[in-house]
């Protein structure tokens, strides 16, 4: 496996805040979990109605969904497995190395 | 070698400079190939220049691929674009003209630390690798690190932080290269493109204040035109402007500097996608992302040529 398996089961999960109190929902929530922002790419900048699209490991992805699901903030998940993604976007460079 | 090289797929940076060394030496008329300094982990700066090789002094345009490490699609832009002006000297005018009137600076990965360590270690690391001596964490934030609004909305002063902007503008060596080549250059270098990913829009100052820059009309229509050409190749749409109102203010960022340091056209292009495969674009969407992108800053550097 690439980077040894390391991002099996990380998620991408993208929010687009409605309001200003959901916005600081997912502030507190990226400074507690320490996920990773994909965009917009700082958190002073998370405003209403903008997708967020954060990178969040194993560990923290569960604990970070029902954190939305009490507050109610819908979600949709990008990437489900982002090691399975790693895999296929450097599909010949694993056959390269094969070979 | 060159004719068998790959490029619809990514490649490491050893990869990268072997290329370079390679179009280098095959290319003589057309590439020079020198380095602006040194990385913070000693590794050299690669610069193309690229273009028919003139004696008399030609406007330039500088293209830098790859500040942030994760977003791979940068490199592999920067590559394909030397690909595409060398192939189609001979068969495409437009081309021909650009090689003959202009030079083209080429930087395929200026973070080339981070990109390393994209490839070895973290695949999603965005930041430089330079230490702190207080902090655990490593790197900086090279688009936060340039000497324009330096450090304010939109960037951190926490060495942890993906947007840190580092203990001082020019910190990163990196940067500092860049920055000091920009200014040695600063008579013939027109343009600074700066390609990154993940939004699918073409950028222009200011990003730290609301005004409107003073050659606007140029500039506007440069990037209509490119984001026409752009769509022209497979629909994908582009949104275009100043980055303060198209995204949002923020501190200033290599573009900024560019423009405030008397490049007349600057711009920070984000590549495809907008959050489908995010940083993991697959090496099957290099080439309509690559081939619709050079389209783009074909008509920028077009631009270049006219009055206006």
């Amino acid at each position: 496996y690439l980077y040894n398996n390391r991002y099996a089961g990380d998620q991408v999960i993208r929010v687009i805040p409605h309001n200003d109190g959901e916005v600081e929902i997912l502030k507190s929530l990226y400074k507690q979990l320490e996920v990773d922002l994909w965009q917009p790419n700082s958190v002073s900048i998370i405003t209403e109605g903008a997708a967020v699209d954060l990178h969040i490991d194993r560990n923290s992805s569960g604990i970070f969904r029902s954190h939305l699901q009490q507050a109610k903030i819908p979600y949709k998940v990008l990437i489900s497995n982002l090691q399975k993604e790693i895999e296929k976007q450097s599909g010949s460079r694993s056959s390269r190395k094969r070979r | 070698s060159e004719s068998e090289y790959d490029y619809e797929v990514y490649h490491s940076l050893e990869e990268i400079q072997s290329w370079m060394h390679e179009i280098n030496r095959t290319h003589p008329h057309f590439v020079n190939m020198f380095s602006i300094g040194q990385s913070f982990e000693g590794r050299p700066l690669y610069v193309l220049q690229l273009g028919k090789k003139s004696r008399r002094d030609k406007k330039a345009v500088w293209i830098d691929c790859g500040v942030h490490a994760r977003e791979w699609i940068g490199p592999a832009f920067c590559q394909w674009f030397v690909k595409e002006a060398l192939h189609s000297y001979h068969s495409d005018p437009v081309t021909r003209r650009l090689m003959n009137q202009l030079y083209f600076y080429i930087m395929p990965v200026f973070n080339v630390d981070g990109y390393h360590f994209s490839w070895t270690k973290d695949r999603f690391w965005r930041k430089t690798r330079s230490k702190n001596s207080k902090f655990h964490c490593r790197g900086v934030d090279a688009n936060r690190n340039w000497k324009v609004k330096w450090c304010e909305e939109g960037a951190s002063s926490h060495p942890c932080d993906e947007t840190y902007c580092g203990p001082y503008p020019e910190s990163e060596p990196e940067v500092k290269a860049v920055a000091n080549f920009l200014r040695k250059q600063r008579k013939r270098v027109k343009a600074y493109i700066s390609i990154h990913a993940y939004a699918q829009m073409l950028l222009y100052p200011y990003s730290y204040k609301y005004a409107t820059i003073p050659n606007f009309d140029c500039v506007e229509s440069a990037a209509h035109n490119a984001v026409l050409a752009l769509y022209s190749a497979y629909g994908v749409r582009y949104r275009y402007g100043p980055a303060s109102t198209t995204l949002y203010v923020s501190s200033g960022s290599s573009m900024d500097w560019a423009y405030k340091n008397g490049i007349p056209y600057a711009f920070a292009f984000e590549l495809r996608d907008t959050g489908y495969f995010g940083f993991l674009l697959p090496e099957t969407l290099i080439n309509p992302t690559c081939t619709e992108t050079t389209r783009a800053v074909k008509t920028i550097s077009a631009s270049l040529l006219k009055k206006c």
